[in-house]
């Protein structure tokens, strides 16, 4: 990526990470849709031996062969029984039965989470810098586990079960499905084997946002990661013909629209469809569309395909339009045809003047790359929101990352848009997606490991989320796209990952296998729920009284089953750093209800573990239903953050 | 539709595994056999869970899951990129 180094920090802090073997050693599993392993990203170049530990191999299929892997790509898999005995075999005329990525997908994210610094990238001279992966020393291992037909759960199962065996040390999962419970979710269960071995498994969080309750991958194992903007736009103006100007966003190049206005067209009044608005395929008139920029709305169908839809009926151009589902996120595409898109006030606008003036017209004008913009990050409306819908007292996503207009490596079998029709070959592309804030998250993990290669995964997770940030420099709160509003702990967790800080935590939230069958217990599993988690026998203490606020968690899911009462947590923190003494301070947006934390002072030898409870206790029931704090524990030098959501 | 067969992953208790047997492919084997002739194995797992994956219909499912050792025969399930 070529701007997400420089937003978190990391250009200037490569001193603080490891720059030999031990970063070098740490292995990036990504189970997605495969590598292009001629992609610059993942050439090998200053990289030693592969690691004595890996165990993995580079499987031979449809164009790919041992002889594509190298140092840097060390692993390439794929996973296709599930799927050919779901929807047949693989037509290898559409689709290579290999480790070869033909969508694109795959070697964007195994790109963002460990590429090789590449210099003069860029997407038509948008976003154009030295690209990189979070982790560049980190050696990558790619498992295709998704095909044009979908992802199966065999087969990721299959994947998770080789990945682990092929030791690798951080897993990025960049999908979803559903949210069933943890015993009948095959990510979480295999996410579980693998935690046990001291694999990091982010995954993203989905992208059902801004919906409350739209999260996937919410296993307390697991690294759940929403996405956030940069500070960096693509800005295409639209100009009415009544002089009133929009900002919108766009990544085309191509041949440019004539300097004069043109003739402009609401795309439900140039189609006999009953939702011609959103410029389905085979909906517009020709007549109505030729020679003329045409408005179409969000919905449905893919951006992109809504600009080939408008290309292919004669229209010279689009405005695509956000409707209240998007609000005034706007998502930067490639499109075919000079195309910006613009947020729901812009397109209400525009749509006001395109119904009352008897002759629109409209001129498009692109500005290429900004950076600067602010403010930023921003949570992305579209990231996935907590209550988390299984199991309320952990608290999700665990935090957001970059997953906006994000540029990393792109497959040369397929068009940066993805479409049949674009013929356009390029090796950078820029997508968004919680797809693309997870191996950013997977990277950075890697390279924390790689510091600290001792500590667990969860001691990993802790780091990167008590370290987060909720607030930007000037102090104001993060905003939520969707609402332009603050964004709380259910949109954004912890908050932004800054991995400098994530370095040194301080403290950290530990946690073993064994914490989180207790979790399970907790939930009332049965002995055979549990056993197909965890894999073996496990039996509940009868005599102990199991709680899910005693998971041992970098943050706090507060539930009151009734409007008053109290509710207690229990942690453990452990000193990772000198010895120190630490204070805890807390906040709360709801003055219903009171916090204490016992003990409020912590003092700490180097190593040492130590125990506290923090009471909730309600006096009355938020109208919303939901209220947010946070409790912070700090020396004076290093804060542990944690986000803290009430529910009633 | 009752012979439609889908994709089941099949989730076993490794330690109940009958002492007739030495290996547990083999148990895993007979008890597929056991209640589908023609199912076979797409991927049988080690680490990340303990069982194995084949096709069955609705019926051999049942009937799988209600043998000793099985935990849990669950359907695949499609995910989706994010």
């Amino acid at each position: 990526t070529t701007r997400t180094p420089l937003f978190l920090g990391l250009d200037k802090s490569s001193d603080l990470f490891p720059a030999s073997d031990s970063s070098s050693d740490v292995i990036v599993g990504v189970l997605d849709t495969g590598v292009w392993p001629e992609s610059k990203s993942f050439d090998d170049t200053g990289l030693g031996p592969v690691p004595s530990t890996w165990k993995g191999t580079c499987e031979t299929g449809t164009n790919f062969t041992a002889s594509n892997c190298n140092r840097k790509l060390i692993g390439a898999r794929f996973f296709a029984k599930g799927y050919e005995a779901m929807l047949g075999p693989i037509d290898v005329t559409k689709e290579s039965k290999s480790p070869r990525d033909d969508d694109g997908h795959g070697t964007h994210t195994a790109s963002t989470a460990a590429g090789s610094v590449v210099t003069g990238a860029s997407l038509f001279g948008y976003a154009q810098g030295t690209a990189r992966g979070m982790a560049t020393r980190a050696r990558i291992a790619a498992y295709k586990v998704c095909w044009i037909g979908g992802c199966f759960s065999s087969d990721i199962l299959a994947a998770i079960d080789r990945a682990i065996l092929d030791h690798v040390d951080v897993l990025s999962m960049s999908l979803g499905g559903g949210s069933s419970d943890y015993y009948r979710d095959s990510v979480a269960i295999g996410s579980f084997a693998a935690m046990e071995k001291g694999i990091l498994i982010s995954c993203s969080a989905g992208n059902a946002g801004p919906s409350p309750s739209s999260l996937s991958n919410v296993a307390p194992w697991i690294t759940t990661v929403g996405a956030g903007t940069l500070d960096r736009d693509f800005p295409a103006f639209v100009s009415l013909g009544n002089g009133l100007n929009f900002s919108g966003v766009s990544l085309y190049r191509g041949n440019a629209l004539p300097d004069s206005p043109l003739p402009f067209v609401y795309a439900g009044n140039a189609s006999n469809a009953t939702n011609g608005n959103l410029c389905m395929v085979g909906t517009l008139s020709p007549e109505k569309v030729a020679g003329k920029i045409v408005l179409c709305e969000r919905g449905v169908s893919a951006r992109v395909q809504k600009g080939a839809v408008v290309k292919a009926a004669g229209g010279l151009g689009m405005v695509l339009a956000n409707t209240a589902a998007n609000g005034e996120e706007l998502v930067a595409d490639a499109h075919l045809l000079p195309a910006t898109a613009v947020g729901e006030k812009a397109g209400d606008a525009v749509k006001k003047y395109l119904f009352t003036d008897a002759k629109p017209t409209v001129k498009i004008d692109f500005e290429g790359t900004k950076v600067g913009i602010q403010p930023s990050p921003v949570v992305a409306a579209f990231s996935s929101r907590g209550p988390n819908g299984l199991t309320q007292q952990i608290l999700k996503p665990d935090l957001i990352a970059p997953g906006v207009n994000i540029l990393a490596g792109w497959s040369r079998a397929v068009g940066p848009t993805g479409l049949a029709v674009d013929n356009r070959r390029v090796d950078f592309n820029i997508i968004s997606g919680t797809s693309m804030s997870c191996p950013h998250v997977s990277g950075l993990a890697a390279l924390v490991k790689s510091a600290h290669p001792e500590w667990s995964p969860a001691a990993v997770r802790s780091a990167l989320m008590t370290t987060a940030y909720t607030a930007y420099k000037n102090g104001q709160k993060l905003q939520d796209s969707a609402t332009g509003k603050p964004s709380t702990p259910f949109d954004h967790g912890s908050g932004h990952v800054d991995p400098v800080a994530a370095l040194n935590p301080g403290l950290v939230y530990d946690l073993t296998p064994e914490d989180y069958l207790g979790f399970l217990c907790a939930l009332n599993y049965t002995e055979g729920e549990i056993q197909s988690v965890a894999r073996r026998n496990f039996k509940c203490d009868a005599g102990k009284a199991y709680s899910v606020t005693d998971l041992n968690y970098p943050s706090f899911g507060v539930v009151f089953e009734s409007s008053t009462g109290a509710v207690k947590h229990t942690r453990t923190l452990t000193n990772v750093g000198p010895a120190a003494t630490f204070k805890a301070s807390v906040t709360s947006d709801s003055p219903l209800v009171k916090v204490s934390i016992v003990p409020q002072v912590l003092s700490f030898k180097e190593g040492e573990k130590k125990s506290y409870t923090v009471t909730f206790t309600s006096s009355g029931a938020s109208p919303h239903g939901n209220a947010f704090g946070r409790l912070e524990w700090t020396d004076g030098k290093t804060v542990v953050g944690s986000p803290i959501s009430i529910s009633w | 539709s009752a012979n439609k067969k889908t994709t089941y992953i099949v989730h076993v208790a490794k330690s109940q595994m009958p002492e007739s047997f030495e290996h547990h492919a083999e148990w895993y084997a007979s008890s597929l056999k056991s209640v589908s002739e023609s199912a076979e194995m797409l991927y049988t797992y080690e680490n990340a869970i303990h069982g194995y994956s084949t096709r069955l219909t609705e019926e051999e499912a049942r009937l799988l899951e209600a043998q000793d050792g099985v935990l849990a025969v669950l359907p695949e399930t499609k995910y989706e990129l994010h």
